[in-house]
């Protein structure tokens, strides 16, 4: 399902230049439940972001389910992300003016699907995640982690094939991070692919599969 | 130091009132390292800014250092918090016009301190947490875990007496994890009084001190 191959990314601010990927070469199955781990900027938000087409390599190949995106423009990875992708962001990205409900049924405006059953979906997922009591709150009027599960119900609300979570239980106790471990696993015995970034070797161990990079590169 | 008598905190949201803290009563003695643990939601960011003086109690008493803080305006609240408190926002709260130097130097802007002087502290304390490549960088040119170590140098660069740390490992690896530790475990050698509000039980077992917060009370 992903497929990439000899990924560069290279960051310039003014005059300087920083390579924060150095050739990443990697293949994901669909159905996968993989962890990306490794220390504080060694690039795994950069790579995520690739998976993920909210942005493109500075060079190298990335197939998705066998089509070449890493040349694409932002109307096309958009249009590619909205349908397949699901991101649970490491800052969250939530909107201040919508409530928890708006927020969460975004993807399935995006998709077409009509008012009431959005936020009937919304309001399904963010009661999983244990904030039925929030429906009418803003993202300001809540706690850290509280946030961090209304990112993880966005991210999920609409089915996608394809899951990906930068460090989604950094801002919550066992038991709720445990919550959200046991929605990704039911989530990847439906097919779904589901890639993880985490500090927490807990979590990393219940993955399938763990991927470790340093400074920029897949390590062994 | 921290003397905290039936501290009440309630959220209002048009007509809906949500009560965060339900009676707090709490010591704290200065050159303790205390670890707040909870649930999400359950109170403690609310506490944490009660005791920093970001905020006020909706009733209850808070004697700081012999004197009653809970009464007192927003400016005199400034006044104390900017001479003894640094705190690690759990959302970091950095400014994004501001390379990561001028960042840490706010606090001694506020106390004074001349332009050459902040510079060269902020870098010092920058650099014991692994960010000396980083200088000239802003918040939105960093990795999550990276921000997060800007955060908790901002806090700690003035020497405050009080230093109020919220989640401040939940984007850092391990090692990093320990390197801030580390640091905090320095300041309360030197007689500094640190608070830290945690999910990882690893950090929270090398404080001298777990605090257990459960729907806005102490538990036991
Ligand atoms: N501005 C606000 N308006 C209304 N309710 C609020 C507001 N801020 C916080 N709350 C509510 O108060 C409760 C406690 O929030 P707090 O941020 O102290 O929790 P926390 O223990 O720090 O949680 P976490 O571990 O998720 O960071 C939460 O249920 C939250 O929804
Ligand atoms: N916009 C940018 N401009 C310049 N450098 C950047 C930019 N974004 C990220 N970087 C740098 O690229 C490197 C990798 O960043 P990335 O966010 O991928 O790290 P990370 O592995 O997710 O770290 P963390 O665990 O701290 O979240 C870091 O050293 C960072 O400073
Ligand atoms: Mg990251
Ligand atoms: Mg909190």
């Amino acid at each position: 399902l992903i497929q990439l191959k000899d990924i560069y990314k290279t960051y310039t601010t003014g005059a300087v230049s920083y390579e924060a990927l150095k050739g990443i070469t990697l293949h994901i199955d669909s159905g996968e439940y993989v962890a990306i781990l490794g220390p504080s900027g060694s690039g795994k938000s950069t790579l995520m972001q690739i998976i993920g087409c909210l942005s493109t390599p500075s060079s190298g190949s990335y197939l998705l389910d066998g089509k070449e995106v890493s040349q694409l423009n932002r109307n096309e990875l958009a249009k590619i992300r909205n349908q397949k992708v699901g991101f649970v962001f490491q800052n969250f990205n939530l909107l201040a003016q919508l409530d928890i409900v708006d927020n969460v049924a975004l993807p399935l405006l995006y998709r077409g699907t009509a008012l009431a059953e959005r936020r009937r979906l919304a309001k399904e997922i963010l009661k999983k995640l244990g904030l039925e009591n929030h429906y009418k709150h803003h993202p300001n009027e809540l706690s850290g982690g509280q946030k961090q599960r209304v990112a993880i119900a966005r991210a999920l609300v609409a089915s996608p094939e394809i899951i990906l979570a930068d460090e989604p239980t950094g801002n919550l106790d066992t038991q709720s991070g445990n919550d959200v471990i046991q929605l990704f696993e039911q989530f990847t015995s439906e097919g779904k692919t589901v890639i993880v970034v985490t500090h927490d070797l807990e979590i990393a161990k219940r993955a399938k599969r763990i991927i470790h990079i340093q400074d920029g590169k897949i390590a062994n």
